[in-house]
Parts: structure tokens; sequence; C-alpha cells
């Protein structure tokens, strides 16, 4: 489908990627996260609530990431996780690495 | 609205109170923070993605609350708050203090 294509257009073309929803804490949760290392013109958020195509982006998460759920978190072209797994990995440093490692930070 | 009223009447006939939607993550965790003190028949949940009613439910909230996010939770008729709060009551020792007053526990 469309979404896909755009969808991993999106992820190659931005170094740090958050898929999320405007209304969920979880995704809240997660920009936090990024937000104790980078400012946010550094990342790109894709708010899918606001994309009438919602239901394709969501296929095509569920297809690359084998989750529709949201957030979902890429570094550098690879997926890092939900919203627990980019909080556990702000909390005990390897995000910072993988920040680093991408040439963020 | 018919909503308002019955959510007052929800609210006044059960002793522990949670509205919710299915797919959010913290309120999933207010469960969980209810989970450490409670069996899941001692608490209501209110699944409102699951209300064709959704928006009228969200609007009772609002008025009630002062909200209209989730999750909401009540106690012996009083609103405790969201998942935040929950998982904060249940940390520092009020929450079972609410549900032992309740008779609950
Ligand atoms: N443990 C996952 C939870 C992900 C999750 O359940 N996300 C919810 C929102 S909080 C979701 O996308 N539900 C399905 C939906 O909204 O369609 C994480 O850390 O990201
Ligand atoms: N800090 C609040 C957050 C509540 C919140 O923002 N809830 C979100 C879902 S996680 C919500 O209801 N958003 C509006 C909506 O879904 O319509 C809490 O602890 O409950
Ligand atoms: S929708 Fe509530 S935490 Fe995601």
């Amino acid at each position: 489908a469309e979404a896909l294509k755009d969808v991993h257009a999106a992820i190659a073309s931005n170094k740090v990627l958050v898929y999320s929803k405007s209304s969920c804490s979880f995704c809240k949760k997660a920009k936090e996260a990024l937000n104790q290392f980078l400012t946010p013109e550094q990342y790109t958020v894709i708010e899918i609530d606001k994309n009438p195509d919602l239901i394709s982006v969501m296929e095509a998460l569920l297809e690359i990431t084998g989750n529709h759920t949201v957030p979902r978190v890429f570094i550098n072209g690879r997926f890092l996780g939900g919203g627990d797994d980019t909080a556990k990995a702000a909390a005990d440093g390897s995000l910072k690495k993988l920040l680093v490692d991408a040439g963020v930070l």
C-alpha cells in the first residue's frame, strides 16, 4: 500500500522518528524520554491520529515492527521499541549511546 | 444528557470504578495499581471506547471531574484521579487507606 512506502521513507530520512497519537500519554512518555537528550527540532514526531490514512499507517507499522501500537520509535533506521522500551533505554544509558552512534548527539 | 445520569448512577453504585479505554496503556497502569490490592471482581471497569455514546460519556466526565481524559478513577463515590494519581496513591499507601475506609479491603 502507499502507506508502507511512506513509512519506509520516513524511517530512512529521519534519524530519530516517533510514530505517535497526539492524545496518548505513553507517546508523551516517549517524547519526554527523548527530551532528556534532544531538543524537539532534533527528532520527528508523526501523529498518526491526524492522518486520514491511519489504518494503512498502522498496517505498515504492524508489518515493519510486528505491532500496530503507539508509540513506535526508530533511531537511525532501526526500530527501538514502544513507550516502555524508550523510557527504559533513556534510564539505562542505551538511548544516549544510540543517539551518539547515530550522530545526533 | 442521558449519559450524565448514567455516570452519576455508576459512581454511586460502584465502590471502585474506572472509566477506561481498552486500548490505553495509562488505563492498564491504573488497573495494575488497583490489582495490587483488589481482585478484578472487586472493582468495575467501564471501557468507554466500547460505548457508542462515547462523546456524551466524556462530556459527563468533563462536567464531573473537570477533564475528559482517561482513566478516571472513583473510590466510594469520590474522584481519585487519573493514571498518574492512581499509581502514586498505590505507591504511597493512600489508595490502600481509601479502599479500607470504603469497606472494600
Ligand atoms: N508496551 C507498549 C504499549 C503499547 C500500547 O499498548 N499502545 C496503545 C496506546 S497506549 C495502543 O497503541 N493501542 C492500540 C490503539 O490505540 O489502536 C509500549 O511500551 O509502547
Ligand atoms: N495525566 C493524566 C493523563 C490523562 C490523559 O492524557 N489521557 C489520555 C489517554 S492516555 C486521553 O484521555 N486523551 C484524550 C482522548 O483519548 O480523547 C492521567 O494521569 O490520567
Ligand atoms: S492512549 Fe492512553 S497511554 Fe496511550
